[in-house]
């Protein structure tokens, strides 16, 4: 994350590579499911053995044993409709919640975010040194009409995705980044209603970024949960 | 610092079983601490050329027969591995050949092989022992004929004739930086012998056989599990953590398969793109591949032929995740180039619905990914929950793609891929159809009890 602060995002999770790296994020919206990025996968039936989510750290790197950790094996992986850009993972095992891991909100089918409306990314990703590169990062963006995007995005923004505004100095997500939520704050609960998505660029200034729109792909995630 | 198991090759999972011999009719040692120490006791044994290790009680039992033996078959096993003498199963040959104990029996020329303990139609002064392997008529080189494993023949006209056994550097190539070698090499270039990849020791690695089960690591043979220019293995010295093997290269280089390369998306991971993207997902340049600096690295266009690492171009030459490269920042070695693409692996659709595709009647019967449909009436793979006499009215036929509950996303079906239940089909809404558009005013929001986190920000954590 480009321009945050470090920051608390208990529903955000790290997804490790067979050589334990980090590479995407997700967001815990099941005991044992993450929703994350199709990108950062490469194809809907890619051999999962040794990937995990790592839970309930701030630490890029946390060490082993350290307390609080989960590292949960990835089992499973669905692939979202067409167009979505999303990825279901289910866990080997439930994650256990606690005051370090928590659950985030899906949205209502459809719900369109008012523009204006608050929310905040998190990550592990690249935060161009305007960041503590060994916790988790969060940065506050605010949402804009897809109308007001395609000004910028001449057009090409779906209606599937959604924008937040961009602000004079650069913030943003970035590689490492993907998957990982936009949640925004709505009736005293924290709600899924992005996710990150590679852009052409990170974090440039006055620049909408965009993100894929969950409330639009709700329905098949509890499709997926209630078929599995 | 070899381990006794160098000798072996391993079959996970997989149980010999003798069809004359009942399956308890050879005893088992419990009193080993692992693998290691049973290879230690079969190995001197003439009599004995294979074992099972019990992964669960711990436990071995010594085989005096391999996969190749008469009246064997391999079974899958949930608790033992099965490790075989290499010279009994590799069918290539180590230097001369005097250690192969394979079943070949049939000279270069095609001949039938004398039966070793026959002296007709070729008189000869070799008798068969337990040492000398002289079995059956099978090829060996007791006299350690340079040329390798040879027979008497059966044709009286002809005494005896090489078996033209390629050698194991021989007996496979590499191509392009060889991550698909499947070679039995397990010597590096320097004459050291390989470290098994299941082994930690003498040098503790990443690269658990487990883990990267498309790598190929098995027992100790070259490999290229990580990218590096050629195959290479761990070695047995100490002093010597890992070196290449010297392989033969494969003849010409056929180019990658037009299909296989992309130019303005990727694929998998991307090995195939062939574009012109040069910045990181961050927007910072790359650095150029035949550039040492600001980042030194070991990936230099020549010993990459076929990686087409041209200018800085974005490229997967290790089978990272996707094409990256190294940056022009100094602080930031490397970083991949999400920002490309990544190419509908969907299947072409071959119909097209309107709406959600509720009224959909068609008999496209395959998902979006090509997998065959299950039929509704069907109750496995999946137990549906949809049936033709749950939902009559949609009209739940065969195995056509259809949406009994108003998926927005369109027709789907269970699929007969067992860990898949559902997928969308191989169809696209059609021209004509708009879907309504979904950025009217929100409405209200029913929330649970989660999205709950606590937010004040505590210092302290800062310090381990």
């Amino acid at each position: 994350v480009v321009g945050g602060q470090p920051g608390n995002s208990p529903w955000t999770v790290s997804l490790r590579n067979r050589q334990g790296q980090h590479f995407c994020g997700g967001s815990l919206v099941k005991e044992q499911w993450v929703l994350t990025a199709r990108q950062c996968f490469s194809s809907c039936h890619a051999p999962l053995v040794g990937y995990e989510v790592w839970l309930g750290t701030l630490f890029h790197n946390p060490q082993p044993g350290e307390p609080g950790l989960q590292r949960v094996p990835v089992t499973k992986m669905v692939c979202g409709p067409s167009g979505s850009q999303l990825v279901l993972l289910k866990l080997e095992r439930p994650a256990a919640l606690n005051q370090r891991v928590a659950l985030i909100c899906l949205p209502p089918e459809q719900y369109v975010v008012p523009p204006g409306t608050k929310c905040e990314i998190a990550g592990w990703g690249e935060t161009k040194g305007t960041g503590d590169d060994t916790v988790l990062n969060v940065a506050s963006l605010r949402v804009i009409s897809n109308q007001e995007c395609n000004v910028k995005h001449r057009g090409r923004v779906q209606e599937s995705e959604m924008c937040t505004e961009g602000p004079l100095a650069p913030v943003g997500a970035c590689e490492g980044d993907y998957g990982g939520p936009l949640a925004c704050f709505t009736l005293d609960c924290w709600v899924l209603e992005g996710i990150i998505i590679p852009n052409r660029v990170c974090a440039r200034p006055r620049w909408p970024a965009v993100f894929t729109r969950v409330s639009v792909f709700v329905d098949w995630i509890h499709k997926v949960l209630r078929l599995d | 610092q070899r381990s006794p198991l160098n000798d072996f090759q391993v079959l996970r999972g997989t149980e010999l079983q003798h069809l004359l011999h009942a399956a308890g009719s050879r005893s088992w040692q419990e009193d080993v601490a692992d693998a290691e120490e049973c290879a230690g006791r079969c190995r001197p044994l003439l009599d004995c050329r294979a074992f099972h290790y019990n992964v669960s009680s711990q436990g071995c039992q010594l085989l005096p027969w391999t996969q190749y033996s008469p009246h064997t078959r391999l079974q899958r096993s949930g608790q033992c591995d099965l490790f075989q003498k290499k010279d009994y199963v590799r069918s290539c040959i180590m230097d001369n050949g005097v250690g192969y104990r394979g079943t070949l029996a049939t000279t270069a020329g095609g001949l039938p092989c004398q039966r070793w303990s026959h002296k007709f139609p070729n008189d000869h002064r070799y008798t068969p022992t337990l040492r000398n392997g002289l079995e059956e008529n099978f090829c060996r080189n007791p006299d350690g004929d340079p040329r390798g494993p040879w027979c008497y023949t059966t044709d009286s006209s002809v005494r005896f004739q090489s078996c033209g056994i390629k050698s194991c550097r021989e007996a496979a190539c590499v191509r392009c930086n060889g991550e698909e070698y499947r070679g039995a090499v397990d010597r590096t270039e320097s004459g050291r012998e390989c470290q098994r990849w299941d082994l930690q020791h003498p040098h503790p690695h990443p690269f658990e056989p487990g883990k990267f089960l498309d790598k190929g690591l098995d027992d100790n043979y070259c490999r290229n599990p990580d990218g590096s220019e050629r195959p290479w293995c761990y070695t047995t010295d100490p002093q010597l953590p890992r070196e290449f093997c010297d392989l033969p290269r494969c003849g010409s280089e056929a180019p990658p398969r037009p299909e296989a390369t992309t130019l303005h998306c990727f694929r998998g991971k991307g090995e195939g793109y062939r574009g012109s993207a040069n910045t990181t997902a961050a927007g910072v340049p790359c650095q150029r591949w035949d550039a040492q600096s600001p980042h030194r690295h070991s990936f230099a266009p020549a010993k990459y032929a076929c990686k087409d690492l041209r200018e800085n171009f974005c490229r997967n030459p290790d089978g990272s995740e996707a094409p990256w490269c190294f940056t022009s920042r100094p602080g930031m070695r490397v970083a991949f180039c999400y920002q490309i693409r990544r190419c509908a692996d969907d299947v072409r659709s071959e119909d097209c619905y309107h709406g959600a595709g509720e009224l959909y009647r068609g008999s496209v019967s395959k998902t979006r990914k090509g997998v065959a449909c299950q039929r509704w009436a069907a109750k496995t793979p999946h137990q549906p929950q949809f049936t033709p006499t749950s939902v009559p009215h949609a009209q739940l036929e065969e195995n056509f793609c259809r949406n009994p509950d108003g998926d927005r996303h369109g027709p789907w079906c269970y699929t007969t891929d067992p860990g898949t239940p559902f997928d969308y089909c191989a169809l696209r809404r059609c021209e004509s159809d708009q879907p309504p558009s979904i950025l009217e005013p929100p409405d209200q929001v029913p929330f649970e009890e989660c999205g709950k986190r606590v937010d004040h920000w505590r210092p302290h954590l800062k310090l381990r």
